[in-house]
């Protein structure tokens, strides 16, 4: 029968495409609702797995994942014209991109608190995955995957922990994760040597970190006491994250150049040292003004 | 709140246009979209910080990939890795490439129940930067074909 969250026309899109797609909202806990684009596989809907895809922030939505990433429509620069990806996961899936927690992307409350936490958002994500197969009943016996990517990391495994304990009829196969958050210690310690080993750091700097940080048989630069060692860290990050070296991606182009003077990102910092107050020193500085 | 270096004015354009909303579904009392919400990364609560006791869990029943794009800081491969072998599970086979196109796509380590995997200049978005052979491992891990 028809769906009323089925996208009949997509606009900007020249063909719609020969698989069906739904948009629409699942509910969560309270008063949270989650906007959900539920992409058929284009293939065999009725035996692929259904995947689920979330990305992260946290507070970050899924619909880049669909419109940059794996989805099967992506975006012209005009921000109008749509065109198909021929490498969509949908080649070989029928994925769920959520929007979660509530306040991110179209995903709302009724009394709009948006304070959460990772137990209530795995909950949440719970709860809407229910209430996905309670409206696609069809997809139930279907092998489910949960994936995402970066704070994803805790995403991910906190749902499949729920989905591994609760009692839903999930046809759970297993979840996948990628460039995930799974530990800040490890993610921050690796990262010192990530710099060091791709030239980003200079021979004195390298040294002072391992004097600062370093006993004979372990470096930690995730949350030393020393204070030498969370000024260098710092001086480290500031090459990392504040001359322009795109952190998603470091040999492509940073997208608008140098951040200006005294930008502050938080969603992309708020993973990364969260034990050190890093002051960020920009590479160029704010020009005085002429007369 | 938007990533530094990320552009996302095409996705800004496009989920605000009024006919795009309403082909999704969208109720006009719901909020402008955004890429991140400055609201909830402001008052989000922590409280893992390490995922270490749900893999030890979640491996017993699931089908596990860790896969990173080698050229991220955010999220780099070495810490993964690192975080992968303090699982202390037993590996399957070397560590070995793997291929896409007639190239190397990238490392692959299979341990039980899970897969570590790399993508050779990829950054975060991994199926933004490599999508062909993001789309050849995603495939692999659903099938469960090495």
């Amino acid at each position: 029968g028809s769906n009323p969250d089925e996208v009949l026309s997509l606009p900007g899109l020249a063909v719609q495409p020969k698989f069906k797609h739904y948009s629409g909202y699942l509910k969560a806990s309270g008063t949270k609702k989650l906007h959900y684009w539920f992409v058929e596989s284009q293939f065999e809907p009725e035996t692929d797995p259904v995947v689920l895809w979330m990305n992260g922030g946290p507070g970050c939505s899924s619909l880049d994942g669909l419109l940059s990433e794996l989805g099967p429509f992506h975006l012209r620069d005009d921000g109008k014209t749509v065109y198909m990806n021929p490498y969509s996961w949908n080649n070989a899936a029928n994925v769920i991109f959520l929007e979660a927690p509530a306040g991110v992307g179209f995903s709302y409350s009724d009394d709009k608190n948006y304070t959460t936490d990772d137990d209530q958002v795995s909950m949440d994500n719970y709860l809407a995955l229910q209430d996905f197969f309670t409206k696609f009943p069809q997809f139930s016996k279907n092998p489910f995957f949960v994936t995402g990517e970066s704070y994803g990391g805790v995403y991910v495994p906190t749902l499949s922990m729920r989905i591994l304990e609760g009692n839903a009829t999930i046809n759970m196969q297993g979840f996948a994760v990628g460039n995930g958050l799974s530990s800040y210690a490890l993610n921050d310690n690796s990262l010192m040597y990530f710099g060091y080993y791709h030239g980003l750091f200079g021979t004195d700097l390298w040294s002072q970190l391992q004097c600062y940080c370093c006993n004979a048989s372990y470096c930690n630069f995730h949350d030393n006491a020393q204070p030498q060692c969370s000024l260098v860290v710092g001086e480290a990050m500031n090459i990392v994250y504040n001359i322009g070296l795109d952190i998603y991606n470091l040999y492509d182009d940073c997208a608008g150049g140098i951040p200006p003077h005294a930008t502050v990102f938080k969603v992309a910092m708020s993973n990364l040292f969260r034990n050190y107050k890093i002051k960020y020193t920009p590479l160029i500085k704010k020009p005085p003004k002429l007369r | 709140v938007t990533p530094p270096c990320v552009n996302v004015t095409s996705s800004l354009i496009y989920l605000n246009n009024p006919d795009v909303r309403k082909a999704l579904h969208i109720p006009t009392s719901v909020q402008d979209w955004d890429i991140c919400s400055g609201v909830v990364g402001a008052q989000y609560v922590r409280k893992y910080q390490t995922l270490y006791n749900q893999y030890q869990t979640l491996v017993k029943h699931y089908r596990i990939m860790v896969y990173n794009g080698d050229i991220d800081m955010a999220c780099n491969f070495l810490g993964d890795e690192w975080f992968v072998e303090s699982l202390k599970l037993d590996k399957s086979g070397d560590r070995r490439e793997w291929v896409s196109n007639k190239q190397i796509a990238g490392f692959v380590q299979d341990y039980t129940n899970v897969t570590l995997v790399t993508i050779k200049g990829a950054g975060h978005m991994v199926p933004q930067d490599k999508p062909a052979q993001a789309l050849k491992m995603f495939t692999a891990f659903i099938k469960n074909t090495p």
